[in-house]
């Protein structure tokens, strides 16, 4: 799976995920890739792509649950994503990326890596795995 | 406070021992669409236009499951989706069932902008394709050597392989709760 979000110097946000599924999976299965609010989401607040193992993700709303928990309990990209993937999603099925219509960016899983990278307008970039 | 981008090429049990011609090839290619996507936000792009532009190239880069090197079922075939959706007006569109478009993301895209639905899947998607012109390959084009030997031992084990595990999922068993020792995702 890979995965793409980005918002604007006006705050404008986007996400985008795409993928070839899971390894001999039935003929027919759908993940969570294309279920708005499961692998992908955007609102005027944040956007959300996710990856890891699709049911799981589905079952868990995770990019919906995101953006939920900053729009109705006012908590920061960063605790919000946290929680998603710490508490909600199962241990070692999920991974995602975020940023906010403020420019927050963050990069949480809780499998054994996420092939990842970033950047922000004030200069910080990161790429990593583990 | 400006502008951001994140980008993501699968999560999972990636091996900590990943070997070199495995590893370097993936971060070549996310620091490559990681400055390619600056570049963009840098020059006005809207963030609809940049998340495409970015997925698109993980969707060509076989070292990736998406696009070419997409991994396959359990009948040996490739079927791809993708989902693309805009903040400002929840717009979105998503593909499902793929076997020849090269980029979905880009046929997302036209789902959204071309037709009053979200979500198109299997016949009706690769018809849309067709209509709409985008390119397509012979489905053959989007299988690669590792994913064919990849589907060989998840068969063996009869199992079902995320992203990146080594130890695949059983098919039968749930996998452990929360607070189990994890190795999949």
């Amino acid at each position: 799976t890979v995965g793409c979000v980005a918002v604007d110097s006006y705050g404008h946000l986007a996400a985008a995920t795409s993928t070839g599924g899971l390894v001999n999976k039935m003929v027919g299965r759908i993940g969570d890739t294309p279920i708005i609010g499961a692998g992908t989401y955007a609102n005027k607040i944040c956007a959300v792509s996710a990856t890891g193992q699709g049911d799981a993700i589905i079952r868990a709303t995770v990019a919906r649950d995101v953006a939920a928990l900053m729009e109705y309990k006012g908590l920061s990209l960063k605790e919000a994503a946290d929680y998603v993937v710490e508490e909600s999603a199962p241990k070692g099925t999920t991974g995602l990326i975020a940023v906010s219509a403020t420019g927050e960016v963050t990069m949480p899983f809780n499998t054994t890596g996420m092939f990842r990278a970033c950047a922000t307008e004030d200069g910080h970039t990161e790429l990593a795995i583990w | 406070m400006g502008w951001a981008i994140a980008l993501h090429g699968g999560a999972g049990d990636i091996p900590k021992d990943l070997p070199p011609e495995l590893r370097e090839p993936r971060e070549v290619c996310l620091r490559y669409c990681l400055q390619m996507g600056v570049d963009a936000l840098k020059a006005h792009k809207s963030p609809l236009d940049v998340v495409e532009l970015v997925v698109r190239e993980l969707e060509n880069n076989p070292y990736f499951n998406a696009g070419k090197g997409s991994v396959l079922t359990s009948n040996g075939t490739v079927e791809m989706e993708a989902c693309i959706m805009d903040g400002n007006t929840k717009n979105c569109g998503a593909v499902s069932g793929l076997t020849t478009v090269v980029n979905a993301i880009s046929l997302a895209r036209l789902v959204m902008e071309k037709t009053p639905h979200i979500y198109l899947a299997f016949e009706g998607a690769e018809a849309f394709a067709r209509e709409q012109g985008v390119e397509t390959m012979d489905p053959s084009h989007f299988i690669t050597p590792r994913n064919i030997e990849r589907l060989k031992q998840a068969k063996e084990a009869n199992r079902v392989q995320v992203d990146y595990n080594t130890r695949p999922i059983p098919k039968d068993e749930k996998p452990p709760g929360p607070n189990g020792d994890s190795q999949l995702g």
